[in-house]
C-alpha cells in the first residue's frame, strides 16, 4: 500500500508515525511547492501525517486541504 | 487496510483502541483543522474511534460527521 | 475486513461478542452523536451487534436503522 | 467472510450451527427490532439460521423475508 | 464461499452431502416458509441439496424452483 | 470452486468422476424435477457429468440442455 | 480452473492429455447430444481436446464448433 | 493459466517448447479442422507454438491467423 | 504472465534474454507469417525481445510494430 | 507495486529514501527531459521523492507538477 | 509485473538499475527503430530507464516521450 502526496505550497510536512505499542513521530519530511512524495506503510510506519497545503491522492482518489 | 481521516475544525481526535481481550484506548492523535491523517490498523489496533468533525475516506466511500 | 458505525444519536452500543465456543458480549463501546468508530473482526471478536440510531458503511453499502 | 443483519421486528434470531461433523445449534442470538448484527463464519460456525423478519446484506445483495 | 438459501414454504430441506471417497446426506436441516439459512461448504460438506420451494442467492444470482 | 445444478424433469443425474490416473463414476446423485444440487470439485472429484434437462449456473453464467 | 463441454451430437469426446514430459491420451469421456461435462486441469491433465460438434463455456466466453 | 486452440483447417499443430535453460519442442499435438485443445502452461511447457489456421481465446480475447 | 506474438511476415524472432545478474540472448524462436507463440516469463527468462513485423497481445491491449 | 516518472525538463530527480528506523536519501537518480524511469518500492526503499517538472503514472492516474 | 517497450527511433536504451543498497547500471538493452521488448522487475533489477523516443505499455496505460 502506497500513496502519493503533492505539496502545493513550501514546507509541506508528511509525518512518519511509529507502528507499535508506542505512536510517536520518527521523521517528518519536508516538501517544497510541487515536490511529490510517494509514500509506504512499513514495519516501522503504521500512521503517516500531513500538515500543510496538499493534494493526496490514494486508493480512496484525490483528498485536497487546500 | 488503510483509511484517511482529514479534520475539518480543530482538536478532532483519532483514537486507536488496543487489539485483544481488552479494548481501551492507547493513542488520541489531535488534529488541527486541515491536517490529515493517514491510518492502518495493526497489531497493536483493531479499531478507531474518530472524534469531532472530519471527513472519512475509505474503501466505502466518503463518511462526513459534519 | 473492517465496517464502520457513525452513530445518529447518543449512546449507541458498538458490542463486540467473542470468538469461539461461547458467545457472550466482551466489550461495549458507546459512541455520543456523530462519534465514528471504524472497527475490524479479530482473534477475539467474530460477530458485532449494534444497538440505537447509527448508518453503517460496509462491503455491502449502507445499513441504516433510524 | 461476514454479512449484516437487521431486524425489522422484535425476537428475530441468528442462530449459529456448529461446524464439524455434528450439525447442531451453538448459540441463538435475539435482535431487537432495527437492531444490527454483523456476523462472520468462523472456526465453531459454518451455518446461519435466521428465524424472524429480518434484512440480510451479503455478497449477493439484500435478502428480505417481510 | 457461501450461499443463501430462503424458505419459500414450510418443509424446505438443505441436505449436507459428506466430503470423500463416500457420498451420503449427513444433514438435513428443515426450514419454514421465510426461514434463512447462510451455509458453506466445509471440511464434512463439499455438496449440498436443497428440496422444496426455495430461492438460493449465490455467486451466480439468483436461483429459484417455485 | 462450485456450481448449481436445477432438475428440469426427473431423473436428473449428477455423476462425480474420479480425481487421479484413473476416471470412474464414483456416484452419481439423483435430482427430481427442481430439486437442486450445490457442487464443489474435491479432493476426490475433478470432472462432473451431468445428464438428463437441468439447468446449470456457473462462473459461465447459464448452461441449459433442455 | 475449469470449464464446461455441452455436446450438441452424440459421440463427442473430452479427452485428457497427461501432464509431465510424455503427452498422451489417459481418458476420454464420450457423451451423447445435450449431456455436459464440467472438467477441471489437474495433477494428471495439463491439456484437454474435444472432438465432435460441442459449445464449450470457459473464462473466454463460449467457444462453438458446430 | 490456459488457453483455447479451434483449428480452422485440418493440420493445425498446437507445439509445446521445453521450460529450463534449453528451449525445444517436446510435443507437437495435430488437430483437424473443428477440433479443440485447451491448454495450460506446466512445469514442462512455457511457450507454445501453433501452426496453421486457428482461433485462439485467451485472457486477451480472440487471436485469428487465417 | 504470458502474451502472444502473432508473426506479421517471415522471419520474426522471439527473443529470450536470461534471467540473473547477466544479460544475454538465450533462444531466438523464428516465426513464419501467420504463426502464433504463446509466451511466459520463467525461471530462465526475464526479458523478452521481438524483431521484425508483429502483433502483441498482452495484459495491455495489442502492441503492433508494423 | 511500481510507477513511472517521466522528466518534462532536465535536472528531474527521482530520490530513493531508506526503509526502516532511519529515513534518508540513499540515491538519486537525474532525469533529462523526456527520460523515462519505472522504479518499483524495495527492501532498501520505501518513500519516494520526485525533484522538478515530471508526470507521474501510478495506480491513482496521473500526477503533474509542471 | 512486466511492461512493454517499443522503440520509436533506433538507439532507444532499456537500461536495468541494480537492486539492493547500491543503484547503478547493470544492463543497457539498445532497440532499433521498430523492435519491441517486453520486460520484467527482477531479483535484480528494480528500477528501469528508458532513454530516446519509444511507447511504453504498463498497467497505467501508455506513455510517450516522442
Ligand atoms: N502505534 C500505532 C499507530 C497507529 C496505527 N493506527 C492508528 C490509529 C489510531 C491511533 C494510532 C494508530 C500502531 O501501530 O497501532
Ligand atoms: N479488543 C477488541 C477491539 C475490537 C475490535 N473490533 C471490535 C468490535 C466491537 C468491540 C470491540 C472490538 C478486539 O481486538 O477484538
Ligand atoms: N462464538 C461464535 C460467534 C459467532 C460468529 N458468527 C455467529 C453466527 C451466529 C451465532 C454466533 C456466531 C463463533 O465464533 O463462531
Ligand atoms: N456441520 C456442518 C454444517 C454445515 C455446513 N454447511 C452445511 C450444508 C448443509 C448441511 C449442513 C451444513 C459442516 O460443518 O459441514
Ligand atoms: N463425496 C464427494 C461429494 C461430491 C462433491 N462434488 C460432487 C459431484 C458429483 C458427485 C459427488 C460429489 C466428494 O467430496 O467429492
Ligand atoms: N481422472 C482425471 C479426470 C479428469 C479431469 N479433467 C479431465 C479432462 C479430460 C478427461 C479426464 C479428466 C484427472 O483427475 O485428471
Ligand atoms: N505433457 C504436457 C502437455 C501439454 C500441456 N500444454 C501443452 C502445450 C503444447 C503441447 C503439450 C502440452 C505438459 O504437461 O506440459
Ligand atoms: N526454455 C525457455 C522457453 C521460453 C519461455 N519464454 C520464452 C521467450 C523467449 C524465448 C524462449 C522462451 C524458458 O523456459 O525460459
Ligand atoms: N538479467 C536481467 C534481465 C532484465 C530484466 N529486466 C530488465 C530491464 C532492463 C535491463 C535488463 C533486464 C534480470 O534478470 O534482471
Ligand atoms: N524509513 C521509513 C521511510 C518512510 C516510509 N513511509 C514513510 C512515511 C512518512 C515518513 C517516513 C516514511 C520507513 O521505512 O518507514
Ligand atoms: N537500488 C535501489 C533501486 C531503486 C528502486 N527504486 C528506487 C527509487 C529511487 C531510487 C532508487 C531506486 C533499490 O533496490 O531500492
Amino acid at each position: 500500500d502506497y500513496f502519493i502526496v503533492k505539496a502545493l505550497e513550501n514546507g509541506v510536512q508528511v509525518i512518519g508515525l511509529t507502528r507499535g505499542t508506542d505512536t510517536r513521530f520518527h521523521h517528518a519530511e519536508k516538501l517544497d511547492e510541487n515536490e511529490i512524495m510517494v509514500v509506504q506503510f512499513t514495519e516501522h510506519t503504521s500512521a503517516i501525517k500531513i500538515k500543510g497545503k496538499a493534494i493526496i491522492q490514494s486508493n480512496f482518489g484525490e483528498t485536497r486541504n487546500d
